[in-house]
């Protein structure tokens, strides 16, 4: 995996690192990256609509997302992490340092479970109390209404909080937004003091409850119901969390082992 | 300055800076600081299935001698002259300048972690721009 200078102006591989020296030189690379092993995802599909999202914008952050163009992340010319290019279509972008999507893990609550289009778990466990949320938005793909019927629908997030009792649950207001019947396309919800919340305390995180109302009506009506893609649908249409993080200063620093 | 003189007399040819001088003595003499190639392959390094770009990246490093004129080397630091000269002064204890990076970039990672969730991260000072004598 790593390739020098020949003298002859060209590139070989250095094959005469001892095994043991190479995994050590693979754990030195993992620690700089802040990891402690190598990660192992379950049968990561790059199609579904977290890893597409988050490579499209790599790609829009690199150019045509080429290796070479790899060589433009200079500092100095660039003091913010990522570039301004995207600063209309994410303002969050320039005061962070991490952007991460989550994937929806509402199936391993059993709380959770038989309620999974309107649900969501996103999975906080992996993120350092030390970095701070910047901004967080829920993505919902909202597909046309089949119903034909012109009206609004009114959108509301809740964070799902424990009650007194261990099987209570409460649900407090997290955001709310109303949409048209003929709109198709991406629905953002800002999640961010949900997301705060759940890094700074991880064990508070029991996942958000999505509540669908027919202003014209006044009924309450599933996702589905108005086009809102669920678990059954396209995975490059799957729900999911992007979560922007400022990382303190102290992370910067490398420790000494 | 005599010095000088008589490694100009010896050389016989200077492909340029990037390659190792030959010298009549038959001996190889050590280039002048600069940056060269070091490549880090995520894909041979068995990586592919979590990160998902880029491939791999130049990381570059630092090689060669600090040695007078200085002017030769790239970008050398002022104090890297007075440590040239006590090296000469007192050449079996004072170290050489060195040859180090000067400036330092940044590459953007993009990698699933253990639960399938996708993270952009951008790690400071990874690749060498530039090298210098310190």
């Amino acid at each position: 995996g790593f390739y020098t200078d020949n003298g002859l102006e060209q590139s070989v591989m250095v094959s005469r690192i001892p095994h043991r020296v190479k995994k050590e030189f693979q754990q030195e690379i993992l620690t700089l990256m802040g990891l402690h092993h190598k990660p192992k995802p379950r049968a990561p599909g790059k199609e579904t609509s977290a890893p597409r999202f988050m490579i499209d914008l790599y790609n829009k952050l690199h150019g045509s997302g080429a290796s070479g163009s790899i060589e433009d992340d200079d500092e100095d010319e660039h003091p913010h992490f990522f570039s301004r290019t995207l600063e209309n279509e994410m303002p969050k972008l320039n005061s962070s340092d991490v952007i991460m999507s989550f994937v929806n893990h509402v199936h391993k609550i059993h709380f959770l479970r038989h309620e999974r289009d309107r649900t969501f778990f996103f999975d906080f466990g992996e993120v350092s109390p030390q970095e701070t949320v910047t901004g967080a938005e829920l993505r919902l793909y909202k597909a046309k209404d089949r119903r034909g019927r012109h009206t609004t629908y009114h959108i509301e997030v809740f964070t799902i909080q424990q009650g007194v009792d261990e099987q209570d649950k409460i649900l407090v207001p997290e955001t709310n937004h109303l949409v048209s019947s003929d709109f198709e396309g991406w629905i953002l919800m800002n999640v961010t003091n949900a997301a705060d919340s759940w890094t700074i305390m991880p064990a508070s995180n029991m996942g958000l409850y999505l509540k669908i109302t027919d202003m014209s009506t006044g009924q309450e009506l599933r996702p589905n119901h108005i086009g809102i893609v669920g678990h059954r649908g396209d995975p490059d249409k799957q729900a999911f969390l992007v979560c922007f993080f400022k990382m303190s200063q102290q992370l910067h620093v490398r420790r000494t082992r | 300055s005599a010095r000088r003189q008589m490694d100009t007399r010896t050389a016989v040819s200077h492909r340029d800076d990037s390659h190792w001088t030959w010298r009549r003595t038959r001996r190889y003499v050590r280039p002048v600081c600069r940056r060269k190639t070091m490549y880090v392959d995520f894909e041979d390094l068995g990586w592919q299935s979590w990160i998902i770009a880029p491939e791999g990246y130049s990381a570059f490093y630092c090689d060669g001698d600090c040695i007078f004129p200085l002017g030769l080397n790239m970008n050398a630091t002022n104090h890297a002259i007075v440590q040239l000269l006590l090296h000469t002064v007192k050449s079996q204890t004072m170290p050489k300048p060195c040859c180090s990076p000067t400036k330092l970039s940044a590459i953007s990672v993009l990698y699933f972690d253990d639960n399938s969730n996708v993270i952009l991260k951008k790690y400071r000072s990874m690749k060498v721009k530039a090298c210098g004598c310190h």
